[in-house]
């Protein structure tokens, strides 16, 4: 459903030339839920960003639901992937300024001509699955960093997306709101089949995963099955 | 050394009030390691940024080394002594984006009149210190987000605070970044003294610790001492 063959994604910077990712291959079955781990500036975001179709990569593709997604050249057929496959939470949440939750939470409805009291009626039910509707007419300097966070990923789940791209979701919130967002985040994958890429140094989210993929200095060091992490973790 | 007294602070937007704290007291000693806790929304990173007077209460005080800061209205004296006195770790980072991480490193020392070459000299040891002298020319959005985030880090501690306040300091950053992070604030609290109050949700955190704080609805519930939450935490 989602293949990543042979990625890589070079930064020149003046003097400088970074290496993000070194040649990054795996495959991701559609209803699959797959975390992606690594040190901090392994390339988790920068693989990410590239599976949304958010960034290009320098070598390799990126195929989602039989699209060659790396290869779009139109601009509009990028961005109606994006609109209607992915719903992305960003690791900074992204959030705009002047709007408030509720305005930032109907964001990718507008794209697909949802009417605006229909609009209005999905944000604020996402807004309450992630126990937020209390904030929907807060902007985001009157919300704390975790509830910012679960605004981002009401955001990414409010048009019922395919795929969902979730860069460290629960790197703001305590152990309660994240057990909320992991629940969300289950309850889409089990009950409504949506496929899920998590990145995030949390080894307690692992459990909620089929798969974990192991990123490191811009390569796959590791992939593990449900089994294998398993047995890794108990020794912890 | 650090006086928390009756602390209130009350949000009013047009219709809705928002107590984000109600009432909170405590005090830290100098040289202690400190850790606030707490949902997401019960007023964590509001009660730090009173701490470090970037923020008035509405109602209480907060006395730092004998100065009563909430009640400082001359605006160059506040930020004398939020710049001689404190480091602060802020939960977004709030680098400037168009400076590289050594110029975002060396602003703390620019009010105080040192000197471009220690300035740059000392801004490098900082970076070095948190793992990131490869990244000095670099700009923020040419940093992963765990990156960003021990640059702001560096910013924090370039100065010699003797009090450094960190809101949620590891969120970004994977297990062995978060623990170089834990190892130069015990270094700082345990050799030089400093005063440090972290606000965090990671209970790996907590054994850094002296005192654990607890903040839940705008309130504090319960202060740990570390032989009672060493008890706590063993069932976990
Ligand atoms: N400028 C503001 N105007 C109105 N309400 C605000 C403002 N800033 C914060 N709040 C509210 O005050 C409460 C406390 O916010 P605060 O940021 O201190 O929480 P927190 O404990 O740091 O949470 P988190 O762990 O999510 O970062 C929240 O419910 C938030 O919505
Ligand atoms: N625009 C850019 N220009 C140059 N280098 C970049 C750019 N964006 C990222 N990098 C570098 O590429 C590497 C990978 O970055 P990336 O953001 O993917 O890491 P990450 O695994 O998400 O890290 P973290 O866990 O800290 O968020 C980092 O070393 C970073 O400095
Ligand atoms: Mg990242
Ligand atoms: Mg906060």
């Amino acid at each position: 459903f989602i293949l990543i063959e042979n990625v890589w994604k070079i930064y020149k910077m003046d003097t400088i030339v970074q290496e993000a990712l070194k040649g990054v291959s795996f495959t991701v079955k559609k209803g699959e839920f797959v975390s992606i781990m690594g040190p901090s500036g392994s390339g988790k975001s920068t693989l990410l960003n590239i599976i949304g179709g958010l960034d290009k990569p320098s070598k390799g593709y990126v195929e989602v639901a039989g699209l060659r997604i790396t290869e779009v050249s139109n601009d509009a057929e990028l961005s109606r992937y994006r609109n209607e496959m992915i719903g992305f939470v960003f690791q900074l949440f992204y959030l705009i300024p002047r709007y408030t939750a509720l305005q930032n939470v109907e964001l990718p409805l507008i794209p697909r001509g949802v009417p605006p009291s229909k609009r209005r009626e999905m944000a604020l039910k996402a807004l309450k699955i992630v126990g937020l509707e209390g904030k929907a007419n807060s902007k985001p300097n009157q919300m704390s960093g975790g509830e910012q966070q679960r605004v981002a990923i009401a955001r990414a789940i409010v048009g019922n997306p395919k795929v969902i791209l979730a860069d460290e979701p629960t790197g703001n919130l305590d152990s309660k709101s994240s057990e909320v967002i992991m629940e969300v985040f289950k309850k889409l994958n089990k009950e409504l089949g949506v496929t899920i890429i998590m990145v995030t140094h949390n080894l307690e989210l692992i459990w909620y995963c089929d798969r974990v993929i192991r990123l490191s200095d811009g390569k796959v060091i590791k992939i593990y099955n449900k089994e294998e992490y398993e047995e890794l973790l108990e020794t912890f």
